[in-house]
């Protein structure tokens, strides 16, 4: 249940467009089923690269290049997404690459090569064809030779030399547990091939690429976007789920007296995130402090321990993790560090009780009542946000102008509407339109009660509810 | 929800991660804005492609294609005053109210909800036994003051906070709770006076339930819901 697609890597929401005049792109086929079927079109010609995908007019358009092709030039598109031929994309090998069609034209000892169409400095019986891809100067393996692709050189003392390009498995590797791969493997070590991520079959899952954006999620390489143990895809195998990937850790291998160092956090691997110890940020995968029971006080299971719940974040294949005893941890992207309960009855549960690090900056004035005498210029919210100017219209139109409340100076923190939660402004960030400043009140701590007594309220359109409950019965029997 | 029973709460939502989880509740404030706990989210800026919000089922996994099931795509976040420990979810489109899905009141600005009235808390959440998790749980709770509820808690419980009655046999909020209402019958409708908040022990016997106080933050609702 292979999708054609798998022989393209995608480029969403892209054009790619040949700067030369001369040479025109295949024209557009209209009501193409779907991407799937235009990549049945353009697999198997050889002189088609990669196409164009109109997502909303469902139409095709054959491509004989890609964007490594003198004169292309790639740009964003509203309509269309670009799938070319990844062997012409990839920058490492696939078994003895065979298939590349890469532009690398210098071998392994940093020599040029010499164009297959030359016949000096080195004499040669290979003739290029669109079947053996021999093209220009690029490396190419049209012999299958075990080296890799390799090339006749410039240098008339050296006939020919492999480029020592790397193959897909050695030409990234893995830290820790491979969240960061970001490199092209798309078999399992098994040898199935990977489904790709944008796809529903063989395997239905819930990784869609455009809600994993951070994932990187693409095509159908290995991934790991679960905090699984290594990267790893859903196979295009009906009876295969999902399978590891082999690809080699960047890490050397770890002596058990080195691994007790590395698993208590003493070496920290590229990209990780900022350690913490008495809060969490983000999600808290940093967080290494030594809360060890769930936000209702229940008592964590020890990371080493089978019991009373099974599971396979044993430390050691977790070891940039931190899993030390029975603290709450985040090893697996999940919302907020969390652990295995003691109690047989839950198996897992946030540990919501650790707080979250401050994100605010240190406040830079104080402001009485509720702020609305306050003209002071401070002009940043409390999370240090430039406020937007009260006489600027973008990014936000604001409500509150210098024409009708003259107090709105510059883009100074205010409070024209009596907010009881202090001066604001509008923020110079178009996904925030306003937020509370960068300040105190002066005297908190002598502040009168703001509850009021209760007084009799009248509500219409909300709070009601149908309380027969009799279908809702009915349906959870 | 531990000690409660299943229920029908019609604004109580569950917030999904990207994986189609549950793990939060919220309370429908308005068809596009459902109000939840701050600690729930990982940021305030933090874009929230593929979190969604479902409504209109009882059930914590409901089959494919049930026919009441409303999810929408959160669009937005916006954080509330730092006291406040809220955030107000934008969703993408407006859920459509019916028996199943509808709207719970928020309470007039700075509102003390009186002493012994008859609230109840929503959730799909932990019921530490005494109830599966697998339907939505209710259960009734009676508030008390804030001077009561400071005798057990030493005085830290502040005003923007409200405390519901510690029962011998324990009820309350728990694991997975996190954001859903507080609901009280006052006036004849169902008011949005709390919010489940993180807490540190989930239903302990006789101790006084603490929620974030609604009606300290109601201005601040109105207010980002009328300028966004």
């Amino acid at each position: 249940q292979r999708s054609p697609l798998n022989d393209f890597q995608l480029l969403r929401g892209t054009q790619l467009q040949n700067l030369l005049h001369a040479v025109v792109p295949g024209p557009w086929q209209e009501d193409v089923a779907n991407a799937e079927e235009c990549a049945r079109l353009c697999g198997p010609l050889l002189d088609c690269r990669a196409f164009h995908y109109n997502r909303s007019s469902h139409g095709c358009q054959l491509l004989p290049w890609t964007q490594n092709s003198p004169n292309t030039q790639i740009h964003h598109s509203g309509c269309c997404d670009l799938f070319q031929k990844k062997d012409y994309i990839r920058t490492c090998i696939m078994d003895k690459g065979v298939g590349y069609r890469g532009t690398v034209a210098t071998t392994a000892g940093g020599l040029t090569c010499q164009s297959w169409n030359h016949r000096f400095p080195n004499d040669h019986r290979y003739t290029p064809t669109l079947q053996n891809g021999l093209e220009e100067n690029f490396c190419r393996n049209p012999d299958g030779d075990s080296g890799g692709p390799w090339c006749y050189t410039t240098n008339p003392s050296v006939r020919f030399q492999s480029c020592g390009i790397k193959s897909c498995q050695e030409a990234a590797c893995v830290w820790c547990n491979g969240e960061d791969y970001r490199g092209s493997v798309d078999h399992t070590e098994s040898g199935r091939e990977c489904q790709r991520w944008d796809l529903q079959y063989p395997h239905q899952h819930p990784f869609h690429p455009g809600k994993f954006m951070e994932r990187g999620l693409d095509d159908n390489y290995c991934r790991n976007p679960d905090g699984s143990e290594r990267p790893w895809c859903y196979t295009t195998d009906p009876q295969l789920e999902r399978e590891f990937c082999a690809i080699p850790s960047c890490a050397p291998p770890l002596t058990k007296q080195f691994q007790s160092r590395f698993i208590s956090g003493s070496k920290a691997p590229p990209d990780q995130v900022a350690t913490t110890f008495n809060c969490f940020r983000g999600k808290g995968e940093g967080y290494r402090g030594t809360a060890n029971t769930t936000t209702a006080g229940v008592p964590c299971q020890r990371w080493d321990s089978q019991s009373p719940h099974q599971h396979g974040f044993s430390p050691e294949k977790y070891a940039c993790k931190d899993l030390r005893e029975n603290f709450c941890r985040n090893p697996d992207g999940s919302e907020a560090p969390w652990c295995f309960t003691t109690r047989p009855g839950m198996r897992v549960a946030f540990c919501y009780q650790i707080p979250r690090c401050t994100d605010e900056i240190l406040p830079e004035d104080c402001y009485q009542g509720s702020g609305k005498q306050y003209r002071g210029s401070v002009n940043k919210t409390r999370k240090g946000i430039p406020c937007q100017h009260w006489s600027a219209e973008t990014p936000h139109k604001p409500q509150f102008t210098p024409a009708s409340a003259p107090q709105l100076e510059k883009n100074f923190c205010r409070n024209p509407d009596g907010d009881s939660h202090g001066p604001w402004c509008y923020t110079t960030d178009p996904g925030t339109l306003f937020d509370y400043c960068a300040l105190k009140h002066c005297n908190k701590d002598q502040l009168p009660s703001i509850l009021k007594p209760p007084v009799p309220v009248q509500f219409e359109k909300c709070g009601k509810r149908v309380d027969r409950m009799d279908r809702w019965r009915s349906m959870m029997r | 929800v531990v000690g409660g029973q299943p229920g029908n709460s019609p604004w109580t939502v569950s917030l999904r991660n990207r994986k189609g989880e549950h793990f939060c509740g919220g309370s429908l404030v308005k068809e596009k804005w459902v109000l939840t706990a701050r600690q729930c989210f990982s940021s305030c800026h933090e874009p929230l492609t593929g979190y969604e919000v479902w409504s209109g089922t009882l059930f914590q996994n409901p089959q494919p294609g049930e026919p009441d099931l409303q999810r929408v795509p959160i669009a937005k976040m916006v954080c509330g005053p730092s006291s406040s420990q809220l955030v107000l979810l934008k969703l993408a489109r407006s859920v459509t109210l019916n028996q199943r899905v509808a709207l719970i009141c928020l309470p007039p600005e700075r509102y003390v909800v009186p002493p012994r009235t008859k609230c109840e808390i929503a959730g799909w959440g932990e019921g530490k036994g005494s109830s599966g998790a697998s339907v939505l749980h209710v259960a009734s709770m009676n508030v008390i003051s804030n001077q009561e509820c400071n005798v057990k808690h030493r005085g830290r419980v502040h005003e923007n906070e409200m405390c519901t009655e510690g029962l011998l046999v324990p009820t309350g909020a728990c694991e997975g709770d996190y954001g859903g209402p507080l609901a009280c019958f006052t006036h004849d409708c169902w008011v949005l006076q709390g919010i489940i908040i993180p807490n540190r022990v989930c239903a302990r016997p006789r101790w006084p339930a603490i929620f974030m106080r609604v009606s300290v933050f109601v201005d601040w609702i109105q207010k980002v819901m009328q300028l966004e």
